[in-house]
């Protein structure tokens, strides 16, 4: 019948304790449906970078997605799907690529 | 390559509708 809970209680060395509250600060607060010049940023955001490709076959969903890791496929379809109705961006060899009407 | 400019006929038209 020994004494329990006064045996360790001296040596515990707590040098790691962070405070990582993920700190990403890019003040991009999630905004999604404030509209500029008539687009949403996530139609913008795709509409330049289509806009930005001057490959003759335009550029892929996929490629989309790789470099807007922010916007999820989903609502890079659905940008897409709208820019296409507008008649800003078209598709080229199949449905999954993308050129715009706007730099030429 | 004619699907191509098929489309981007469309979609020029449907532009020009927009801006009508």
């Amino acid at each position: 019948s020994r004494p329990q809970g006064t045996v360790n209680t001296a040596g515990m060395n707590h040098s790691m304790v962070s405070m990582s509250g993920g700190g990403t600060g890019t003040g991009y607060s999630g905004a999604s449906d404030i509209a500029v010049n008539g687009l949403t940023p996530h139609q913008s955001q795709v509409l330049n970078l289509i806009k930005s490709c001057t490959d003759q076959q335009g550029v892929s969903i996929q490629d989309l997605k790789l470099r807007l890791k922010a916007i999820s496929l989903a609502s890079i379809k659905q940008a897409v799907e709208f820019l296409s109705n507008e008649g800003h961006i078209y598709s080229t060899i199949d449905e999954d690529h993308f050129r715009s009407t706007d730099n030429d | 390559l004619g699907r191509i400019e098929r489309n981007k006929r469309a979609a020029l038209e449907r532009l020009a509708a927009r801006n009508v």
